[in-house]
């Protein structure tokens, strides 16, 4: 008998087997990609949505005539908070009229969607009574933390949840527009490689390029197309197949953003580092007894070919090489992709494109500065992901990347954000 | 060699072990702990899997077997790409129990 084929062990089985599907909301009764419930794709990865009942009523929707709208006069009908009327002028018209709202839209991998084992679920030494209560919401989640992510974080971390202040671009995109509040979407996909980004854009976003907002979609596919749990570089993505596909997922949103839009491209990640900082160190499997570090680990995730990432995580120097140059390949192909007039004309009705130049030695060398440990910014579980604070400083340098070198993607200041905050409060929250 | 639901085995056994040590607790009362301390929704799979596995994880663990070997007997793990993976430092006599763990896997009913 395999554990799966145990009665009582099914509803676990089938729920983890449905995180391979269209990774939109579960609970989602006007079928609108949005939802009020947190997991399961909902809340905690999209926009809450305050109207489960109406499809037209949805984060990141047009109020406006233009797309059959009033101005929310009397309804939020883009859940950002602003509704109602002052003399014959609704709020959203006096407040977000002209302030060019943006919502942002993730694209990628388990990075992008902070993927994140607590740590304490493996070290028997820090596991008590209330360690596992918050399972029911994190195996619903897939292990993931879109909420704390760099790109779509929006929620404090507090009790058992990794600890430090969550940054995002979504957070400094409303801060610089409160009337940007909720049009956020991960599609973030543990696992996910280039080839996913047109399915990615097909089923799992919502936007409609008539009735909704432009929006910065963030391509962030930084690992899994040279990782895998393949030794060798035979199942890593050739830069010929890497370019079709992002192309073909610059074509399918091409479809479905609307104009004013921006893309951005994110480089692959340079993982060798890992090696580096981690190998020696404890995991926290070990910690009783000291006797088990992170390059046992990688040696026996290897061995049962289910590593996220054998070609970085290896005690094969080569191995390691050969995965970088085959990253830094894969990321020239984003970069002339970016600057390439031919393909950007082909979009540039809809959206213009950035190649994002921050780097994970860029991230390393801030994180040394400010006095931390590297092994810090990295996942203890798993070793290879970044943690909260990592996810926070990957959207600080983005965000300042972006304030000097594209600042036409980010927006102009609202001048109404006080004046929001007074009349709205917290905009109906979370 | 068996994928996730093998290193989901070995690290939950080894953790369970673990708990057993620091608590100066039998397996068996490990194992109960460890359910106790899951949401409600997942105490009863827990409860499932320890009765279908736990006797003989109780029988291996007092035989002084590692998590890996456990996990190799009751079928969870297996060797079948011709290498043993381990989790957990191995014994000395690894060949030897790892044999003897294989002939467990083929003979027992769980």
């Amino acid at each position: 008998i395999k554990p799966c084929d145990i009665p009582e062990m099914k509803p676990i089985c089938d729920l983890v087997n449905r995180f391979g599907n269209e990774h939109v909301p579960i609970d989602d009764l006007d079928q609108d990609m949005f939802s009020q419930i947190n997991t399961f794709r909902g809340a905690d990865w999209r926009g809450k949505d305050c109207n489960e009942f109406d499809a037209a009523i949805h984060p990141g929707r047009n109020p406006g005539p233009s797309s059959g709208g009033n101005n929310d006069l009397i309804v939020d009908t883009n859940c950002n908070g602003i509704y109602g009327s002052e003399g014959s002028t609704t709020y959203e018209e006096k407040f977000c009229g002209d302030s060019g709202q943006l919502g942002i839209i993730l694209l990628g991998d388990s990075v992008g969607a902070h993927f994140r084992i607590p740590p304490e679920y493996l070290n028997a030494l820090q596991v008590t009574s209330s360690t596992y209560k918050n399972l029911d919401k994190i195996l619903p989640d897939e292990f993931d933390w879109p909420m704390h992510s760099f790109s779509t974080g929006h929620r404090n971390a507090t009790g058992t949840e990794d600890p430090g202040t969550v940054d995002s671009l979504y957070l400094r995109l409303v801060a610089r527009n409160r009337c940007n509040h909720r049009d956020f979407q991960n599609v973030g996909v543990n696992g996910a490689r280039s080839g996913d980004m047109v399915n990615f854009v097909k089923q799992s976003v919502a936007r409609n390029p008539k009735k909704d907002y432009p929006a910065i979609v963030v391509a962030s596919f930084v690992g899994n197309d040279v990782c895998n749990g393949h030794p060798g570089t035979d199942h890593m993505t050739t830069a010929a197949e890497f370019r079709a596909n992002i192309i073909a997922g610059l074509d399918a949103l091409n479809m479905t953003l609307a104009p004013g839009s921006h893309v951005l491209l994110n480089g692959l990640a340079n993982g060798s580092v890992l090696y580096e900082y981690m190998h020696a160190l404890i995991h926290p499997i070990g910690e009783w007894k000291q006797n088990v570090n992170y390059a046992d680990v990688y040696t026996y995730l290897n061995c049962l070919g289910i590593s996220p990432c054998e070609g970085w995580m290896t005690t094969n120097a080569t191995l390691r090489d050969l995965t970088t140059q085959r990253a830094v390949l894969l990321s020239s192909v984003l970069q002339e992709l970016a600057s390439n007039v031919t393909i950007t004309s082909r979009y540039s009705n809809v959206f213009d494109m950035y190649y994002l130049g921050t780097t994970i030695e860029d991230i390393i060398e801030e994180w040394i500065q400010e006095g931390n440990n590297v092994a810090d910014l990295i996942e203890p579980v798993d070793g290879f992901h970044p943690r909260l604070g990592g996810e926070a400083m990957m959207a600080a340098l983005i965000w300042d990347e972006l304030t000097q070198y594209a600042p036409q993607m980010i927006g102009k200041v609202n001048p109404n954000n006080d004046a929001i905050i007074s009349k709205f409060g917290d905009q109906g929250g979370y | 060699n068996g994928g996730v639901p093998c290193a989901v085995c070995t690290l939950l056994t080894g953790l369970v072990g673990q708990l057993a040590e620091i608590h100066n607790e039998t397996v068996a009362d490990s194992m109960a702990r460890f359910c106790s301390y899951l949401p409600a929704s997942y105490q009863t799979p827990c409860a499932a899997l320890v009765k279908t596995y736990g006797p003989t994880i109780i029988d291996l663990y007092e035989d002084h077997e590692t998590a890996d070997m456990i996990c190799l007997a009751i079928g969870i793990c297996n060797t079948s790409s011709g290498t043993r993976c381990h989790a957990f430092p191995e014994p000395a006599d690894a060949e030897e129990r790892a044999n003897r763990a294989l002939k467990i896997a083929a003979t027992k009913s769980f």
